[in-house]
Parts: structure tokens; C-alpha cells; sequence
């Protein structure tokens, strides 16, 4: 169904069933850590996650209703955001630690074998605290990473592709606000909590940002075998951003 | 090159009506 015939509860709901699984690395990363086994270890997650994206994406009521080009040109916005993200809620509860995987976590110093890794980890673990401190809840994230992916591209195809997306970004934005208002919090205290929320979201840019240039950079050094996918979804960046 | 071969997986997966996930 169109996410306007949905509540926000059916909304959140359909968000939540849509959660991709926890994905393993399956290998056991041998110490000493090293560059070249981080960033390789680190790409083959990412280019597993990213088949699973699409999945989650396509699970999102309305996506599949927008042209492909512009599914295929907001995913390449913002794949890297939705990792992102998708790291810091696994990562919460560990402070200090980035949970890259249930079954690989590293923490700054280990990050720091890598050249240019100490301060994106940095603004990484910032995050996580802040999302920490805001004890950001399950049906609050499903929320914010469907906005990633909605309100990564304005430039859509057609005006009438842009107004379907905007359509879902209200309803997206109408579920976020049922799922603060759940709390107890004063109206006041929700609008405040809403606009907290929304200012991860610019972190979140920020970060994705850094971390897209230093994807790019080790592969102009040649320091990663990049993944069929994950070197489509980098190349796109790359053009669009050019 | 067009824009369709430049993303010639992301279409593949988001078209094919089986799930990404199977298909890798």
C-alpha cells in the first residue's frame, strides 16, 4: 500500500520488518591489524551490506513507486549515510567501540592502523555518544534512516517523481513524530527531542562525506580490492559530485 | 556510457523482483 493509506504505527511497523539481518564478516581478522586487512575486511562488509540495503530499500512503502532512475540515484546519495548510521545504532552500547559486524569491532586505536581513519572514527564515536545520550529508540531509527534515504536527492527525475517523494517524506516525518510523541515527554520537549534528531542527520552528511573521500583516496592508492557494487556506488559519487 | 550500464548492479537488483539478497 501507498504510505499515505498507512498509519504511522503500520508505517513503523512495515520499517521495522524491513531491518536488514546482522552481517557477518566470516573471517577471523588475524593480529596484528594491519591497513590492508582493515580496509579489506572493512569493503567486504560494506559491499555485503549494500546488497542488503537494497532489499531494505525496496521494502520501504512507496519507494518501489518512484521511478528506477531515481531509486537508483538516491541510494547512490546516500549509501554510505545508511551504513553509517546502521554502525552507530549497532555501536551504542559500546562505548568507545565502532560495532562494524557482530563479529568485528574495532575500537580508535585499532581504526588508527589506517592512514586518515583516526578522524573519521573520532566523528563516528561522537555520534554514537551523542545518539547515546539521546537514548534514541528503535522505532526513532527506522524512522531516521528512511529519511537518509528519502532526503538524499532533491533532483528527481520529473516534478511529479518529486512530489511522490515528497509525499513520503511526510509520511516518514508524520511516523517520527507519533514515535517521540510515545514517550513522556511535554510537547515542548518533543519538538526539542524532534529537532535533536534531525541534527544527527548533518553529522551523519558530514561524516559520509569524509568517508566517501577516503574510500575514493585508497582506491586511487590502490590500497583496496573494491567490490563490483561497492566500486559502482563509489564511482557514482564520485560523478555525481564532479 | 550510458546511465543505465554505469549502474548496470543497482538496476539489475532493484528490477529483478527476486530479493537482492538470493540473487548475490
Amino acid at each position: 500500500p501507498q504510505p499515505s493509506a498507512l498509519t504511522s504505527e503500520q508505517l513503523i511497523e512495515r520499517l521495522m520488518e524491513a531491518e536488514p539481518p546482522g552481517i557477518y564478516l566470516m573471517k577471523d581478522m588475524k593480529k596484528p591489524l594491519t591497513e590492508a586487512k582493515v580496509m579489506m575486511s572493512l569493503t567486504n562488509l560494506a559491499d555485503k551490506e549494500l546488497v542488503h540495503m537494497i532489499t531494505w530499500a525496496k521494502k520501504i512503502p512507496g519507494f518501489v513507486e518512484l521511478g528506477l532512475l531515481d531509486q537508483v540515484h538516491l541510494l547512490e546519495c546516500c549509501w554510505l549515510e545508511v551504513q553509517m548510521v546502521g554502525l552507530i545504532w549497532r555501536s551504542v552500547d559500546h562505548p568507545g567501540k565502532l560495532i562494524f559486524s557482530p563479529d568485528l569491532s574495532l575500537s580508535r586505536e585499532e581504526g588508527s592502523c589506517v592512514q586518515g581513519f583516526v578522524e573519521i572514527f573520532d566523528m563516528l564515536l561522537a555520534a554514537t555518544s551523542r545518539v547515546r545520550e539521546l537514548k534514541l529508540q528503535r522505532e526513532e531509527y527506522v524512522c531516521l534512516k528512511a529519511m537518509i534515504l528519502l532526503n538524499s536527492n532533491m533532483c528527481l527525475s520529473s516534478s511529479e517523481s518529486s512530489s511522490k517523494l515528497l509525499r513520503l517524506l511526510d509520511a516518514v516525518t508524520d511516523a517520527l513524530v507519533s514515535a517521540i510523541g510515545k514517550t513522556v515527554l511535554t510537547f515542548r520537549q518533543q519538538y526539542t527531542r524532534l529537532a535533536h534528531l534531525l541534527m544527527l542527520l548533518s553529522h551523519i552528511r558530514h561524516v559520509s562525506n569524509k568517508g566517501m573521500d577516503h574510500l575514493h583516496c585508497m582506491k586511487m592508492k590502490n590500497m583496496v580490492p573494491l567490490y563490483d557494487l561497492l566500486l559502482e556506488m563509489l564511482d557514482a559519487h564520485i560523478m555525481h559530485s564532479s | 556510457t550510458s546511465l543505465k550500464e554505469k549502474h548496470k548492479i543497482l538496476h539489475q537488483l532493484l528490477q529483478n523482483s527476486t530479493s537482492p539478497v538470493d540473487l548475490a
